[in-house]
């Protein structure tokens, strides 16, 4: 039992190696794709696009864009919910999907 | 009281952060607890 | 004994470990078959139309949505530069990010919930390298891992 152990042992070894290479290899290839000038620019949706994901459709859609590392709270005070958004690189861009 | 702290402001991070608060908020409808406990209606805030 | 039980509980850790990083690549090729269709799409949108939209009609990446009842009443309380927001809601909510979004637009051909079909499938596999292939194949099946 300890022999057979060891081989499943040493052979899951190999499998999470190569998961882990894949995991890298994988993560550079988005990071490129997201960071080309090309793609850059067709990377975008459009409101309707945001409206069709909802689920009832007239529902108020609040869009944030922020910088990276900004950090997010969601709290729960005495009365309903509380967010706050701080960014230390750059302005927060928040706005609201026109209904039509 | 329950709070969480994320990051935002990259895109394609981790799968479905916002999960857990998705889960937290709705886990206690305000609306539903408001009427349950026939608070007074919130005080008029300002619409966004 | 006491080592086949250590290595017992290494096995265990490993194939937790494994799972775990399975489906962390499973979302990495997801996301990286949204984009491309994303792009994919806007580019023919554009050349069809022959003109890039305004730039206010549309929502680049990343972004996240906030969505909640138009009952909500929301209070917004923003800093004069813009680098703090303090939002109040007196009703439910969500968040989601742009990779949400774009799953839900359709653009990772259902892969996150087991539903690719073979044509999607194939196209699919146009769009990641060779050694991604074998997992594709896997999460049209339905095997995803749930993160």
């Amino acid at each position: 039992r300890f022999q057979e152990l060891q081989r499943e042992v040493s052979e899951l070894t190999e499998a999470e190696e190569k998961l882990d290479e894949l995991i890298n290899k994988c993560s550079l290839q988005l990071r490129l794709l997201t960071e080309d000038t090309h793609n850059k620019k067709l990377g975008y949706v459009r409101c309707q696009d945001l409206r069709d994901t909802v689920d009832p459709p007239e529902q108020i859609i609040m869009v944030i864009r922020a910088p990276p590392e900004t950090q997010m709270q969601v709290s729960e005070p005495s009365e309903g919910y509380q967010i706050s958004l701080k960014s230390s690189k750059g302005p927060i861009d928040v706005f609201l999907c026109p209904e039509d | 009281r329950s709070r969480i702290l994320i990051s935002i402001g990259e895109s394609f991070g981790s799968a479905d952060k916002f999960q857990k608060i998705n889960q937290m908020v709705s886990s206690t409808d305000w609306s539903l607890k408001r009427s349950l406990d026939g608070g007074a209606a919130p005080k008029p805030l300002k619409r966004l | 004994a006491q080592e086949c039980e250590d290595l017992e509980v290494e096995r265990q850790r490993r194939l937790e470990r494994i799972k775990h990083k399975q489906s962390q690549l499973q979302e990495l090729i997801m996301q990286q078959i949204a984009f491309k269709n994303l792009v994919q799409r806007n580019r023919q949108a554009e050349r069809q139309s022959k003109s890039s939209p305004s730039p206010n009609t549309v929502i680049s990446l990343p972004f996240i949505i906030i969505n909640t009842s138009k009952r909500t009443v929301i209070d917004c309380s923003i800093s004069n530069d813009k680098f703090e927001y303090l939002f109040n809601f007196d009703n439910m909510f969500e968040i989601h990010d742009d990779v949400e979004v774009l799953k839900r637009m359709g653009l990772a051909f259902g892969l996150e919930s087991g539903r690719c079909n073979p044509e999607q499938l194939k196209i699919a596999r146009t769009l990641v390298p060779k050694a991604m292939q074998p997992y594709l194949t896997e999460m049209a099946q339905g095997a995803v891992n749930q993160p």
